[in-house]
């Protein structure tokens, strides 16, 4: 059951980092769309 | 080309409730935390749930997050092409400027656009980044520069006297400055290198040869375009040998007519055959108006009354007709 959790808790480290990376993508994403935009208009 | 009227949001609003335990402090230091301390089995099944739960949850919000990516990737792509067709189709020197800035957030966003490609595709190797080559978009943004430099060249035809000895002298109302004169020879006639001395940032240059056909022609070729007003408008009645249009006055022309890498203008023609060329252009306009054919049949309708002869043949004409219908009756 430790080892279990302890692999669990690696997984959700894992998963979290990744998280964390997609998540500042997406707002680099959003700037670059929004500015791109902006000179558009 | 038509964009929602709001901004894209960047708050990502997303389910933010994670496990205060796990956003603050690193897992492996909780875990054993709650080793050290021995806690009993019941809790460690519940806090096993609970990752899971926590696991599962983080899941779902990368799930959500990569196809929010995604989407946000397609709409900029779009949005980037349709910005690349327009600036294909309508290149302007003005934009320039806007192209490096646009071409910066272009770039970062291409490679972006790679990572959340690999990232997409192996989620377990998060270090998987590469960087895309942008030449396409230097490609693109190129070739509208390059066709505008060509089209920036203009030739002009100047009369002047062939024993004229003064130099390769046009005068266009400009200022200029010689700054150097070659012969060569498979180009025996001289040629004279000037530059506009008006503003000192005026990139203008002009080069002045003689016409091998005919050496009484001058042929001016302007190279670039005067980021400063005329400095002298020409007299009408400009007593000089030279007759000359000047390249601000062509500017227009030049803008318009993109695909001709180079505009010539012949001013050599002589007054009097270009007035010769316009008098008959509006006699033939005249004689194809309805106006000169009404007025034809009309002249011809009275010569014709006019005629004794022509009167009495359609006075037996008609009298005979008209005796015809008697007999008949």
């Amino acid at each position: 059951k430790e080892e279990n959790n302890g692999a669990l808790i690696e997984e959700l480290n894992r998963v979290n980092t990744e998280n964390k990376k997609l998540t500042e993508m997406l707002t680099v994403m959003c700037e670059n769309y929004n500015t791109l935009r902006n000179n558009l208009m | 080309m038509e964009y929602s009227s709001s901004f894209v949001d960047t708050s990502l609003d997303l389910n933010a409730k994670p496990l205060q335990l796990f956003s603050e402090t690193p897992i492996q230091q909780v875990q054993g935390s709650f080793i050290d301390f021995g806690m009993r089995t019941s809790v460690k099944e519940e806090n096993n749930g609970a990752l899971i739960e926590e696991l599962n949850r983080v899941n779902t919000e990368n799930k959500k997050l990569t196809e929010m990516l995604t989407v946000m990737c397609e709409n900029y792509n779009t949005l980037r092409n349709n910005l690349m067709d327009y600036m294909s189709k309508n290149p302007e020197p003005n934009l320039e400027t806007t192209t490096t800035k646009k071409r910066k957030s272009v770039e970062r966003s291409s490679t972006t656009s790679c990572m959340i490609k690999n990232n997409a595709s192996s989620a377990k190797n998060n270090d998987n980044s590469e960087s895309c080559s942008t030449d396409e978009d230097h490609n693109s943004t190129k070739k509208p520069k390059e066709e505008h430099v060509k089209a920036k060249i203009s030739r002009v035809y100047f009369r002047s006297e062939a024993s004229d000895t003064t130099g390769l002298i046009v005068k266009d109302g400009y200022q200029w400055r010689k700054y150097g004169q070659k012969v060569t020879r498979d180009n025996p006639s001289p040629r004279a290198y000037f530059k506009c001395s008006y503003a000192p940032t005026c990139p203008v240059k002009k080069k002045v040869q003689r016409s091998i056909d005919d050496q009484s022609i001058l042929v001016a070729t302007y190279e670039g375009e005067h980021n400063h007003p005329h400095p002298a408008k020409l007299e009408p009645n400009d007593s000089s040998s030279n007759r000359c249009v000047t390249p601000a006055s062509l500017r227009c022309s030049t803008s318009l007519n993109l695909s001709a890498p180079t505009l010539t203008l012949d001013m050599t023609k002589s007054k009097k055959s270009i007035t010769e060329d316009a008098n008959k252009k509006a006699t033939t306009k005249k004689i194809d108006s309805p106006e000169f054919q009404q007025f034809l049949v009309d002249q011809m309708a009275s010569s014709l009354t006019k005629d004794p002869s022509f009167k009495a043949a359609l006075a037996a004409a008609i009298s005979g007709k008209i005796l015809q219908q008697n007999q008949q009756r």
